[in-house]
């Protein structure tokens, strides 16, 4: 594994989260499971919490977009690029954008699964950066055989519990 | 730099891709964060995915430049 330059870490126990767009693929609802679910991957494995909020600032924002979407990173349309976030910070620290060319799916049909993309942006939104090691959730490119039960590998808890430290479980 | 022709045998539209992608996604060398030559910086990919270091596009390296992925760079600015 390895982390953004600097280790930027969010420090409140409670990290917020907030969707402002969504893809017209999957229905609302689905995307608001699936966005929980992801981050709930992350949240497991370390002592933070994460928390919805439906207006307003947040520390993660979360949205679909295309081509050019005001952050200096323009989408490609179809295939290539499926997304990308920002490490932990003010502004746009943190969130995290999904190309909404893209076909996203829940894992069921033929498309980009969104749990596993979104669990790869948010670990970015944390603070790791890519793992060279394939088959984790960190990995830079998307194979398309991802089934919709996959869990992070070690590799991404430890690179995750070396920002935050471990989950007390008692 | 761009890459010369002889960094590997691949068609002008790949070869343009190629350093496309470079620049996207290897922008600078991993320890000095110093912006490279792209034949460095395919070396840095290389490196990355495991591969011989030879700073040659191949057909393998095309392949996974094709693939679907993270918008984000694989050397962290």
């Amino acid at each position: 594994y390895s982390l953004m330059p600097n280790s930027p870490k969010w420090h409140s126990r409670i990290v917020t989260y907030r969707i402002v767009s969504y893809t017209s693929d999957l229905p609302r609802i689905v995307v608001d499971q699936i966005v929980k679910k992801a981050l709930r991957m992350w949240s497991m494995q370390i002592p933070l919490n994460f928390k919805r909020v439906s207006w307003g600032t947040a520390d993660i924002i979360i949205g679909f977009a295309r081509r050019d979407h005001g952050d200096s990173f323009p989408f490609d349309g179809p295939g290539n690029t499926l997304g990308h976030a920002f490490a932990p910070g003010p502004g746009l620290g943190g969130d995290a954008h999904f190309d909404k060319d893209e076909y996203w799916t829940d894992g069921e049909d033929a498309g980009v699964n969104f749990l596993f993309a979104a669990t790869h942006e948010f670990g970015h939104s944390l603070g790791l950066s890519h793992s060279s090691v394939p088959g984790t959730v960190m990995y830079p490119t998307y194979q398309r055989d991802y089934s919709e039960d996959f869990s992070l590998t070690k590799d991404d808890i430890a690179g995750i519990q070396k920002l935050y430290g471990k989950r007390n479980t008692l | 730099l761009p890459l010369s022709q002889e960094a590997g045998d691949v068609s002008a539209h790949q070869w343009e891709q190629a350093q496309n992608y470079l620049r996207k996604f290897y922008p600078h060398d991993s320890k000095t964060k110093k912006v490279n030559s792209l034949v460095d910086n395919l070396k840095e990919m290389q490196k990355f995915f495991g591969l011989p270091m030879t700073g040659k596009l191949s057909p393998y390296i095309m392949e996974i430049m094709q693939k679907p992925r993270c918008g984000v760079p694989d050397v962290a600015e």
